[in-house]
């Protein structure tokens, strides 16, 4: 988290520290479902990423010598968007996978899980979010849970940035972008996977708009994330009933 | 003599009847009928030359080595003996008649021409029984030793119980073994009871009445069997066992008392010896059913389907319980209960018991728990438990129509289940409170 602040306990109860192996961010579903990138699971331009590795899954703490104190949940399976290809650098359309745990796990103040969106207002430009993350901090890794507020951007902007650079990267309907140019604030790796959040002030409630997916380096421009709204049918569908 | 052949009718006459007799004449007919009927002669026509005393011409009929008369004479004289329309009969099967007749028939120097006599015989019964006392001279012997049967043309005897008809047909043994008796009341003596009974019995009396029943003896006076002062019952006893089980063994003057045999089967032994003037005994016996006790509930739950005032041998009776209740057997729950009344008188189980039904430990809720709106811990039929979730992080998956503490709220029914009123034993579900962090970031510099 590029220009954050420490986060207390308690803040983002539902968000998950996961090592698969690379750190990444996620979020709780549920009692037993972790929502994350995908490729935190399988990263781009690192094929045969095997399954293998050591997984871990971590949460209930903002501090990470804390945090990984606490017991590591297994994974039982790994379900990653179809639309996810590993095999496209600049693609990250359909970055998003979910992490089905062996065990629930005992929600509390400090564990939680984060609701999904209902509508398209949650993505109006301007309308402020929180991300939070154990990623990086310029250039070092935080001891704790770190978070930013930053505006949904207007998607015309983001798209002349992207242009502007040059980029081959895909800027999909299944994303959306938030930041500013002159926004100090942005998510870094190590973020990816976590959530952008903001309150529903209607239902009193804090909504996952976004999955912290990509950007062009961190701390200018713009952060890309993947658009939740559009992937909660298929979170239903892979969660069945819970 | 003239015998005539065996036959069961016939007729008699005089030598040429209807026409006159001859002179110097006399013979003898045996009529003979079979044995086990007598003869009957009764005389049709009657003319025989009348005299004082019938010297001169007779007709002499006798039976059973008696004379049964002698005649003579004619119609409408007052000469001689005529026999008129009188019946002879006699004992045995035989009769005799005699005609006889002298050199002459004249009545005052006038010849008299007689026509004689013709009469019919015919065989009737012979009670062979009625004669038993006063024997006939042919058959001195008393025909039968105990009972005698007349029928049509002879008799049979028989002999009174305990005896048997020996070969000879006439006399009887005493014979007492393998007495059987299954009416279900009646009476039993010794031999020849109140007189002495016969010496070298060895008697054995069965009394056998349904299942269910039990036997009752009571003796009679008189009660007399041979005894000894210092020696019990060496002489002649009388030994009664009641399903094997020896109730006694008796002698003396002094009865014994009533008996409750407490069995459907009684068998009494009487053993005799070779001498002894003892009356013998004689003894009522009955039956009564057999009861079993009525059944008692052995606790206010328990109820007995259908009291009957009284149970008896193969009736039964069911229990259950009342609502909530279950039936136990000791520890062993059960699903029915009936017991049977046996023929001892004794039910084959034993009173249930009706215990309270105990739904168990509810079930746990998974990121919830339940508290007892009933008493703390019990688990009892009509017993309250109300679950709840985890607040805030869980909430309890209802229903729109519904409320948590409809959906929370569990019964122990009276079947030992757990149930909601809506969802029967399915217990409730906490799902995760989504988006609802207890301390969410919060900016407070402007």
């Amino acid at each position: 988290i590029i220009g954050g602040h420490r986060a207390k306990m308690g803040n983002f109860p539902w968000q998950v520290y996961t090592e698969l192996p690379g750190p990444g961010g996620g979020a709780l579903l549920g009692d037993r479902w972790i929502l994350t990138a995908a490729h935190t699971v399988y990263p781009k331009e690192q094929t045969g990423q095997g399954s293998n590795h050591t997984r871990n899954v971590l949460m209930g703490h903002t501090v990470m010598k804390q945090l990984r104190e606490l017991t590591n949940h297994p994974i039982r399976t790994i379900r990653i968007h179809p639309d996810y290809h590993q095999d496209q650098p600049h693609n990250f359309d359909g970055d998003i996978a979910l992490l089905e745990l062996k065990n629930s796990v005992t929600l509390g103040p400090n564990v939680l899980p984060i609701c999904l969106p209902d509508n398209e207002t949650f993505y109006e430009e301007r309308l402020m979010g929180y991300v939070s993350g154990f990623g990086l901090t310029e250039d070092r890794l935080p001891d704790s849970l770190r978070y930013i507020r930053v505006p949904v951007a207007e998607r015309e902007a983001c798209e002349k940035w992207l242009q502007s650079k040059n980029r081959d990267d895909v800027f999909s309907r299944n994303m959306f972008c938030a930041g500013g140019l002159h926004l100090k604030q942005d998510a870094c790796q190590g973020d990816s996977g976590g959530v952008f959040v903001m309150k529903d002030h209607n239902k009193d409630r804090w909504v996952a708009t976004g999955i912290v997916s990509w950007g062009i380096g961190c701390g200018y421009g713009y952060g890309f994330y993947t658009k939740l709204l559009n992937y909660v049918d298929w979170i239903k569908k892979e969660m069945g009933e819970e | 003599s003239v015998p005539i052949p065996q036959k069961l009718f016939g007729a008699v006459t005089s030598p040429l009847y209807p026409k006159p007799y001859p002179n110097n004449y006399e013979t003898t007919t045996i009529i003979t009928v079979p044995p086990g009927y007598r003869v009957k002669l009764v005389f049709q026509h009657f003319d025989v030359e009348p005299s004082e005393g019938c010297l001169y011409d007779y007709v002499k009929i006798s039976a059973d080595k008696k004379n049964l008369g002698r005649f003579c004479g004619q119609q409408g004289s007052s000469l001689g003996n005529l026999p008129g329309k009188k019946e002879f009969v006699s004992k045995g099967s035989k009769m005799l008649l005699t005609f006889h007749t002298d050199f002459s028939n004249e009545e005052n120097g006038t010849i008299m021409f007689y026509k004689g006599f013709q009469a019919y015989y015919h065989a009737v019964d012979l009670d062979e029984c009625a004669s038993q006392s006063n024997s006939v001279e042919d058959d001195p012997q008393p025909r039968c030793q105990h009972l005698c049967h007349n029928y049509v043309g002879g008799y049979f005897c028989s002999c009174r119980a305990g005896y048997e008809l020996s070969e000879d047909g006439h006399s009887c043994q005493a014979e007492c073994s393998g007495q059987l008796y299954t009416e279900p009341s009646g009476y039993i003596a010794s031999l020849e009871y109140p007189r002495p009974y016969p010496p070298d019995l060895r008697c054995n009396y069965s009394i056998r009445v349904e299942r269910g029943f039990t036997l009752h003896l009571k003796f009679l006076e008189p009660f007399e069997i041979d005894d000894h002062q210092q020696v019990h019952c060496p002489y002649d006893q009388l030994q009664i066992y009641a399903n094997r089980k020896n109730l006694g063994e008796f002698c003396g003057t002094q009865r014994p008392p009533a008996l409750d045999a407490s069995s459907n089967a009684v068998d009494l032994l009487f053993f005799t010896d070779e001498s002894g003037d003892s009356r013998g005994w004689k003894l009522h016996y009955t039956t009564e059913i057999i009861k079993c006790p009525q059944p008692k509930p052995l606790d206010e739950f328990t109820v007995i389907q259908n009291p009957q005032p009284q149970y008896q041998f193969r009736d039964y009776f069911i229990v259950t319980c009342k609502q909530g209740y279950q039936l136990m057997e000791g520890d062993k729950a059960l699903v029915s209960f009936s017991a049977v009344c046996q023929d001892d008188g004794t039910w084959d189980r034993t009173m249930p018991t009706c215990k309270i039904r105990d739904c168990g430990q509810p079930r746990s809720l998974s990121n919830g728990d339940f508290r007892y709106i009933t008493t703390n811990g019990v688990n009892s039929y009509k017993s309250q438990i109300q679950y709840y979730c985890r607040e805030p992080y869980y909430k309890m998956k209802i229903r729109a129509s519904s409320s948590e503490s409809d959906r929370g709220l569990f019964t122990c029914t009276a079947q030992g289940i757990w149930k909601n009123k809506q969802d029967g034993e399915k217990i409730p579900r906490c799902l995760p409170v989504c988006g609802k962090p207890v301390h969410p970031v919060e900016a407070k510099q402007r």
